[in-house]
Formats: structure tokens, sequence, C-alpha cells
């Protein structure tokens, strides 16, 4: 364990954190895409199977407990919660991520390490979650009013990926054949597809302005 | 079989 991925592991969680905050105190989930909710749940699910088999650390298994259930229930107040479910945009949250869950899978069964269930699974969650933000970023796009509480949540869910960037460079260097060109090249693609975002965001910090997307 | 380091990341 490296400073940059505990940074980036306590970044997700507090991304994770921001949301369930916001959900279960306003009781509002206005300007949150359900679809990348559903994504991320899909992700962990697929990601975390060796959860009770692969035993890594207490650390690791805690995370992961707190990944799944903090993500399911995110997904259950949005889609169930009487008073939660009314702030829901559906109108506006139309991203077809089912086109996403696909393209991610064939992928995963053509490129991967190993060619296992598991492996296939890893891999799947891996492409998945790289593409997962997009129903949520075209969502901001669409609604101008961003809240600060979705555009942290935003933020800190592109940050944990940028700080794991670090984490696989560090251990490139520090660790003796440790090569995931997969995990790289999907944890850079996720980590790009943030860069508008975090350009905006960046801005109307400097300018102190509420934060908007141009349409 | 011995799990691949890299799945020691979240």
């Amino acid at each position: 364990m490296n400073i940059f991925r505990l940074a980036g592991d306590m970044t997700h969680l507090f991304s994770v954190l921001v949301l369930l905050l916001k959900i279960h105190t306003i009781k509002s989930c206005a300007g949150v895409s359900l679809k990348t909710q559903e994504l991320y749940a899909l992700v962990f699910a697929a990601r975390y199977l060796d959860i009770f088999t692969n035993y890594i650390s207490l650390y690791n298994t805690v995370m992961k407990l707190i990944f799944l259930g903090s993500s399911f229930s995110i997904v259950w107040y949005m889609r169930y919660h009487k008073i939660v479910r009314r702030s829901y945009d559906k109108d506006q949250d139309t991203f077809r991520h089912y086109f996403l869950i696909l393209p991610c899978l064939l992928l995963a069964l053509l490129i991967n390490e190993k060619f296992t269930f598991k492996e296939v699974m890893w891999t799947f969650s891996l492409y998945l979650e790289a593409v997962a933000i997009l129903p949520q970023l075209v969502l901001l796009q669409r609604t101008r009013n961003i809240d600060n509480l979705t555009g942290q949540y935003v933020f800190l869910l592109g940050a944990y990926r940028a700080l794991y960037i670090l984490n696989w460079v560090y251990r490139y260097f520090t660790e003796p054949h440790f090569v995931h060109w997969i995990t790289w090249v999907s944890g850079l693609v996720q980590t790009l597809l943030y860069a508008d975002f975090f350009y905006y965001y960046f801005q109307s910090w400097k300018n102190n302005q509420k934060l908007h997307l141009p349409a | 079989d011995e799990q691949p380091k890299s799945h020691d990341e979240l």
C-alpha cells in the first residue's frame, strides 16, 4: 500500500459518502444519474466476486463491503425510497447505459489477462468503470443547476482514479514486473473522460462561480 | 491458484 493508493481509496470512499449523505439527509437525488449508480453497483458486483474466497487484508475486505453496500443502497434509495425517488429526473437521465454494458463484456471476453470467469468479470468491471460516469456527465450537461454536492461527488470520483494512476506509476517503479496494461489503459481512459469536467470545475472554483458546463 | 498481484487493489 502506498500513499497514492491510500489517498485514492479515501477519495473514492469520500465520494460515495458525500453522495449517500446528500441523498440521506436532504432526501433528494436531484442531478444524480441513476444509470451511473447502477453501472457502479454492477462494477463492484463484478469486481468483488472473490470478496469471501480471496482474503487479502481486513482493509481490503472492509472497503469492498463499504463500496458494495453504498452503491447498492444508493440505487435502492433512488429507485424505491418514496421521497428520494420523486426527485429523480428520469426524463433527463436518458443515457442508454445498456449500450455500455454489452461492449464492455465483449471486450472483456476478448482482451483479458486470463480467460477464467473471475478474471473476465474482473476485466469487465474495469472497462465498465471507465465509462460508468458517462450518464452522469451527460446529465450534468443537461441540468443547468449543478448543486455543490453533486459537483463534489463527480470531482472526487474522477480524482480517485487519477490518484490510482500515480499509484500504478509508483508500483511500476518499485515492484519488479508489476505490469498491468489493461488496468492502466482503462484507468487512463476513465480519468480522461473527466478532463473537461475538471477544467470547468476548476474554472468555477477559481472564479468562485457556480459550476455550469457549456451546453 | 495464486491471485495475480494486481487484484490486491480495490
